[in-house]
Parts: structure tokens; sequence; C-alpha cells
């Protein structure tokens, strides 16, 4: 493993952390799209469909546990935590997030690598993490003003697929090892969703000031 | 050596 893909491993469970923090000592939600965190659930629920068969490493385990857990934990804060559900900005986290998954899995079923029930989940796990997005990104844009924990969250969840980006062009050179080009336009669709954040949140923390979106 | 995915990453 290289250090840009622990990089990047790491961003993403520090995003996790960021979010599972912001739940449970402040008991809100605020800001975070219960969609998005739905996709998120559906997304590893679908891509870790070998986590006992395929066995990689402990470490790929238990990162691949601790995201199944909390993924689905955070759902289940905002869905039914007495406290939590409360904060939760039910009237503007209005996405129809269920139209992205049909697309999803029609693509998945169309465009694979092998057409097994294992692999073709895997992709439609890799179509539905690109833009899963989506929803949290229309919120924060809604709310216009967003709190400290909510914009790591989501820098960090950018981050993390930046970082996979440059780990699959050191492993393109390092190894012989090359990541199908299904992945790489996940991947890259993905990051680019987020680019537009991320000029926002160097932007206000150049200017030291509190991260607001455009109208 | 691998022209796919090996699935050994996250």
């Amino acid at each position: 493993m290289n250090i840009f893909r622990l990089a990047g491993d790491m961003t993403h469970l520090f995003s996790v952390l960021v979010l599972l923090l912001k739940i449970h000592t402040i008991k809100s939600c605020a800001g975070i799209s219960l969609k998005t965190q739905e996709l998120y659930a559906i997304v590893f629920a679908t891509r870790y469909l070998d986590i006992f068969t395929n066995h990689i490493s402990p470490y790929n385990t238990i990162m691949k546990l601790i995201f199944l857990g909390s993924s689905f934990s955070i759902v289940w804060y905002m869905r039914y935590h007495k406290i939590v559900r409360r904060s939760y900005d039910k009237d503007q986290d209005t996405f129809r997030h269920y139209i992205l998954i049909l697309p999803c899995l029609i693509l998945a079923l169309l465009i694979n690598e092998k057409f097994t029930f294992k692999e073709v989940m895997w992709t439609f796990s890799l179509y539905l993490e690109a833009v899963a997005i989506l929803p949290q990104l229309v919120l924060l844009q809604r709310t216009r003003n967003i709190d400290n924990l909510t914009g790591q969250y989501v820098f960090l969840l950018g981050a993390y697929r930046a970082l996979y980006i440059v780990n699959w062009i050191y492993r393109y050179f390092t190894e012989d090892h090359f990541v199908h080009w299904i992945t790489w336009v996940c991947g890259l669709v993905q990051t680019l969703l987020c680019a537009d954040f991320f000029y926002y949140y160097f932007q206000s923390w150049k200017n030291n000031m509190k991260l607001q979106l455009p109208a | 050596p691998t022209g796919g995915n090996l699935h050994d990453e996250l």
C-alpha cells in the first residue's frame, strides 16, 4: 500500500469520524443530508459483498467493517435518535435520491467488467458513490451558512477521492496494477463534483472567514 | 499484473 492510498483512506475515515463526532457530542445533524448518507450506506453494502469471501488483509477487512458500521449508524441516528433527528433539515433536504439509484443500476448492468452478480454490484457502488454527494451539495447550497464540522466533513470526503486518484496514478507507474477505466471515470466525476466546494472552502480558509456558498 | 480490478481498495 502506498502513502497516497493510506492518506486517502485516512481522510475518508476522518470524514466519517467528524460526522459521528458532530452527531454524538453535539447531538446535531444540522446541515447533513440524510439522502447522501443513505446512498453511502447502499454504496458500502453493495461494494463489500465480498467482505467475508475475498480476504485481502486485516486492514482491509477492518476498514470495510468501519465504513459499513458507521454509514448505517449515521443513517440510524438521523432517522431514529430522538434528539438528533430533530436537528435534521428535512424540508431543505429534498433531493430525490432514488432517481440516482436506478440509472446507476442500469449503467452497471450495461457497463461492467464482468457480468456476475458481485461484479455488477461492485460497479453499481462505484457509479452511485460518484454521485452520492449531490444531495449533500444541494443542501449546503440551500442552507448557505455552513458550520465548521459540516464543511470539514465535505472537504475530507472530497480530499479522499482526490488522493485515490493520485494513488491510481502512482500504482500505474510503480506496479503493473492498473485500475479499470470505469473506476477512473467514477473517481474523476466524484472529485470534480467537489471541486467547486473546494474553491470556496479554500477561499474562506485563506481569508479566515466563515464558509459560505454563493447563492 | 492485472488488467482489471483487484478489489484490494476500499
